[in-house]
């Protein structure tokens, strides 16, 4: 479903050059599981971006079913996106001015769903996460990891072809961070891709293979016994 | 140091009160370090908060080295914030308009440092934990981590009096966790009292006793062994 070659990355400012990422090669087969691990600052989140075409390469080519990625157009990408991929950030990135169930629902309004399906999918997953009791109030009202259980609901709820997951469970207790790695596993095990950028080596047991980067490159990957 | 009786804290938004905090009686000793747990939503951050004065309880009381908050004026407590408190937020809360080495300066230009000597001291923490090569950097131009461990450099750079730390590591690996949970016990050992709020039980081990919290009242407390 996606294989990089040669994919580089490289954050220019001033005149200060980061290079983020360095001929990175991977090679994500439909329906698998994959981690990604790696120091802070390794470049986890830049390749997350890349994969999920929110950001382009600085060279290097990117290719998703087949076709590269840079012969799309913006408009493309973003119905491509809009159609098949689910995000769920880092910072979350939930929008203020709309209301928790607002937030969730949103990926469904632009799959075109009638409002009463949209509304009874977006609750029936703000339960399974329990933030269901919260529809009504905003972002800025929730603690930190209702806001990140709310992101992890409006990234699934559309049960998308491909999910990619950047440390879902960062600000989770235990058993909350649990319940979102189930459903990382539930919607894998009905066929979604998932990639999963942790920390948690928790967490990377549920994948099947992790790709570990270090200074912006792939370092090793291993197979994990489990699955 | 700190003594809250019958502390209580409640939100209202349309008519909807959220109580997320239900006569709460703690009492933080001069150079403790303590710990605070609970399920996500269970009102850790809005505890913190309030001890560290940056919100006002509904009703009870809290009083700092005997003297009751809520007769202190704004400017009193803005001050006393200044001198004595060191903060790390659970969302970082960074200034996006400075850079990473303004944004850790900026607690020693409050203290009225000389310009060389809080440079040096903010370089210091900077590269033990790793982000001085991030100086001229915008927080926006850091990954998660990074912006983590600025945010910590910033919190400690003034060595506080009393540190309040919600969920200082959430964001990062292993290896970077382990150091801040290391600089944390160090200010202790040389006399800062530290309240952590944490989901991680191996972090909570570093403090003298856990503060359970759940649906907003403490539940239990234990005395951890190590220390
Ligand atoms: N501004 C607000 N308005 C309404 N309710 C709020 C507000 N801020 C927090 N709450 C509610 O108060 C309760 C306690 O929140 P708090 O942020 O203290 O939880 P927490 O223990 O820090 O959780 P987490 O581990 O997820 O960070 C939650 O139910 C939350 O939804
Ligand atoms: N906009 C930017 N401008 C300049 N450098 C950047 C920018 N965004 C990220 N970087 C740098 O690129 C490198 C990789 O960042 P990335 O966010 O991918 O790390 P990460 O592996 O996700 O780390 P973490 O575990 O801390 O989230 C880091 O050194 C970071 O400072
Ligand atoms: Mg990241
Ligand atoms: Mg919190």
């Amino acid at each position: 479903i996606i294989k990089t070659v040669n994919l580089r990355k490289v954050y220019r400012s001033f005149n200060v050059e980061t290079v983020a990422l360095e001929s990175i090669n991977v090679e994500i087969k439909e329906g698998e599981f994959v981690s990604i691990m790696g120091p802070s600052g390794s470049g986890k989140s830049t390749l997350l971006n890349l994969l999920a075409m929110l950001d382009k390469p600085s060279s290097g080519s990117i290719a998703f079913m087949g076709t590269e990625v840079s012969t799309f157009s913006d408009r493309q990408m973003a119905q491509f996106r809009k159609r098949f991929l689910g995000f769920i950030f880092q910072n979350f990135n939930l929008i203020d001015e709309l209301t928790i169930l607002e937030n969730v629902e949103l990926p469904l309004q632009y799959l075109g769903l009638p409002k009463a399906e949209r509304r009874k999918r977006a609750m029936e997953m703000m339960e399974r996460l329990e933030v269901a009791h919260k529809k009504q109030f905003f972002p800025s009202q929730l603690s930190g990891g209702q806001q990140q259980r709310v992101a992890v609901a409006r990234a699934v709820v559309t049960n998308p072809y491909l999910l990619l997951a950047d440390e879902p469970t960062g600000n989770l207790d235990s058993a909350h961070g649990q319940e979102v790695m189930d459903i990382l596993s539930k919607l894998n095990e009905n066929g979604t891709t998932v990639i999963l950028v942790t920390h948690s080596a928790q967490n990377a047991e549920y994948s099947q293979r992790t790709i570990h980067l270090f200074d912006g490159q792939v370092v090793t990957e291993n197979i994990n016994h489990v699955n």
